[in-house]
Formats: C-alpha cells, structure tokens, sequence
C-alpha cells in the first residue's frame, strides 16, 4: 500500500514539469525511503533521474515496493485538475492497475478523486556511476535559462568551456554567433546570486541546445543548478529539491 | 559539424 502525500499539489506539478516535454513513459519505484524515476529520452541521448525522499512529503507510507508505469501526459491532464495549495495524495495498492490522487481543498472542504490507469513499461534501469567530475558549477537557475535561450537562438550546438576563472558559453550557427562569459562570485546579500565554479581540469564540451532547452524546464523546482562536466562523459545537470533532485544526464557532442 | 553521442554507452544497464 502507498499512500504519500505532498503538503502542496504544486510541488509535484513542478517536479513532473520539469521534465514531462522530454520522456513520456516512465516507470516510479515507490519504496520506503521515497519515491525515484529514471526515464531516456526518444533519442537516447538524455537521460533523467529523479528522487523524491521521505521528507518531501507530508505524510509517507510505502509498505513494499510498488511501482507505478505512467505517461506523463495523462498524468499532467489529472495534475491541472488541482489547486497548487491542495493538498495531493498518491494511493495505490500493493500490485496497482491505477494510482489514486486525491486532492483537498482544506479552506472549503472541497475533495477531487482521480484514478489514473496505470502502463506495464519496459524500460531498461541504467547504473549511474558516481563519476569524478572535472569541473563543477554552480549558478542560478535563471542565468543558465538565459544563456540557453539567448544561445539556442542561434545554433543548435552550444558550447561550454571551463578555464581556471572563467565560465563561457558560446554558440556559432547559420545566423551568427554568440559567447556569454561569467565568472565566479559571491554575493552576500543574496547567496542564490552567486557563481561557484570548481576546476580539476578545464573542460570543453558540446551539447545539442534542444537538450539544454529541455533541461532547463527543471528551473521550476529550484532556484539553482550544479552543472558537473567532464571530457568525454555525459554532462550532469541538477536541480536539488527539499529532499531529493531532478537531474539530467545529457550526452556531449564531438567533432567529427 | 559536432556529431551526438549516443548517451547509453556510458551508462551500464541494470
């Protein structure tokens, strides 16, 4: 029996925005100690992983492993059907053919049932090894969704190339070309403000700016994102939660 | 032109 319930629907319609545009299928192993995803891309080039932990929730209860087969689309039709300030609880049975959600209106003693019809998904379950990273970063949520934006304009490939002080984006396409520098720093006032970078080694990577595009989707859920590169690997993008993280494993790109 | 990488082969399946 699962029964987990989030304080706020919006926490949840956050976390399945962030990366609904980019895998459809996807398979959440609900356990004792939270809830977690793994989905690739059509493409298989983007991989997603998701953990929700136990804190996440108001309330938790998970008495063997379930695990729930949905397609994000149907269930972003039931999420739009709450308030962000219902209360939202997933129940389902040991082996589901549904998951209930079940969203309350406390102020006006409103209560909304949906039950969503669960897919048998076949997806394979990939190891993420804990890889040392060359370089990570740390910036805010919103500069990394204005370099994309700014960039994927002109080009379908960006590139990011980490040196001892300095952070560029660049980006040269059929209609121009573009770079954005940033460096490290601290703000005080405002600590979320600040640019952390950590370098092993500098790194250049490329990476498919329709990727990045989707990627940044995952700003909804936090004002933050750790950027970890390495030559040669998959990029890891990261978007931490109160208790949990979105993360987007993203393949570069070589020159041919 | 950069070439994409296919992401599966750096990750083991399960």
């Amino acid at each position: 029996m699962l029964e987990a319930k989030f304080e706020e629907a919006s926490l949840f319609k956050r976390i399945i925005d962030g990366f609904k545009d980019c895998v459809q299928l996807v398979n959440f192993q609900c356990k004792q100690d939270g809830i977690i995803a793994q989905a690739v891309d059509d493409s298989r080039v983007l991989l997603v992983s998701l953990e929700i932990g136990v804190e996440a929730f108001q309330e938790y209860r998970c008495d063997h492993p379930i695990t729930l087969g949905i397609d994000l689309a149907s269930l972003s039709k039931i999420l739009r059907c709450g308030n962000n300030n219902d209360t939202l609880t997933l129940i389902a049975e040991d082996t589901p053919d549904s998951v209930m959600l079940l969203f309350e209106d406390t102020k006006k003693d409103r209560i909304a049932e949906f039950n969503l019809k669960l897919m048998d998904i076949d997806a394979d379950f990939l190891k993420i090894e804990e890889l040392v990273y060359e370089s990570t970063l740390n910036l805010p949520a919103t500069e990394f969704v204005r370099v994309v934006r700014e960039l994927g304009q002109l080009s379908d490939s960006l590139n990011i190339t980490v040196t001892k002080e300095t952070i560029k984006f660049a980006c040269d396409g059929d209609i121009g070309s573009g770079t954005i520098i940033l460096r490290p720093f601290i703000n005080m006032e405002n600590p979320s403000e600040s640019i952390k970078l950590e370098m092993d080694q500098p790194v250049e990577l490329t990476f498919g700016a329709k990727y990045l595009a989707d990627i940044v989707k995952g700003s909804a859920l936090s004002d933050k994102v750790a950027i970890r590169l390495s030559s040669e690997a998959p990029a890891l993008f990261q978007f931490d939660l109160k208790a949990g993280f979105l993360q987007f494993f993203l393949a570069p790109k070589f020159n041919d | 032109t950069p070439i994409q990488n296919d992401l599966v082969e750096f990750f083991t399946i399960i």
